[in-house]
């Protein structure tokens, strides 16, 4: 159900995740 | 011979008073003036020096993809994050901007470390929810609005697989202000942003990068060119 999302927890996974992609460079 | 001579191998920047540091970060800048100076970009961020050399193999590499001159660019700092080399993308610009702290248009070493490091498990919450607020803050207002919100989800989707429709979208950043905007002024302030982060720890949970923690480890293959041997 996307509408339990929070817009800043779905901002801050984004920046998260994206840079653990970082590391696999 | 290393860049740090063997008298301080094996002792953590938290070791060395700040006298020692400026004498050593003097000695290592004699012995290699090429090599960025870890031990001062170490000190005031959760990194050992081992674990800032060994993210200076992982800077090297990024900022050598496009441009090959040990700063990151854009393009360089969009490919790492995504993998792929699209069109401008808000999130990345803005996520950019907050690495180069400079605002020189690349990213050096101890941006690039200073940054990270507020990813670290051991970073104080309070620094976390600061660059997180200055993350949603796009135009630098002092307030996180509405549709600065609305365009920085949209960005994220954009590079993400995740298929969430507008209206979805709509809900979901109005869900958002309805919690965090107690003023309800259709802005959220520093204030504001603060309480709630408080309130609801789950907002900040995505700001740890779990391996920061121990990077020398969970990246062995850095620590094969390790010139500081920093013992436990």
């Amino acid at each position: 159900e996307p509408v339990a999302l929070n817009a800043f927890e779905l901002i801050s996974m984004s920046a998260g995740l994206n840079l653990g992609n970082l590391f696999d460079s | 011979m290393g860049c740090i001579p063997t008298k301080h191998a094996g002792q953590s920047p938290d070791s060395l008073d700040r006298r020692e540091a400026v004498a050593l970060a003097a000695e290592t800048s004699c012995e290699k003036v090429n090599l960025p100076d870890f031990v001062n970009i170490a000190s005031g961020t959760p990194f050992t020096v081992s674990e800032v050399e060994a993210l200076h193999d992982l800077f090297r590499k990024i900022s050598n993809t496009v441009v090959k001159d040990n700063l990151i660019h854009k393009e360089e700092f969009h490919v790492a994050l995504f993998r792929n080399k699209k069109k401008q993308n808000l999130f990345v610009d803005r996520l950019f901007d907050l690495f180069d702290q400079k605002g020189n248009g690349v990213i050096e070493f101890g941006e690039f470390v200073r940054s990270l490091s507020v990813f670290h498990p051991g970073a104080p919450e309070e620094q976390k929810a600061a660059f997180a607020f200055k993350l949603y803050d796009l135009r630098q207002t002092g307030f996180i609005e509405r549709n600065e919100l609305k365009e920085m989800v949209c960005a994220l989707l954009d590079e993400s697989e995740l298929d969430i429709t507008s209206d979805a979208v709509e809900m979901i950043v109005d869900r958002t202000f309805d919690q965090a905007d107690t003023k309800g002024d259709g802005r959220i302030d520093q204030e504001e942003w603060t309480a709630f982060a408080k309130d609801n720890p789950y907002v900040l949970r995505n700001m740890t990068l779990p391996y920061l923690k121990d990077i020398t480890m969970v990246f062995p293959s850095f620590v094969v060119h390790s010139e500081i041997s920093e013992a436990d």
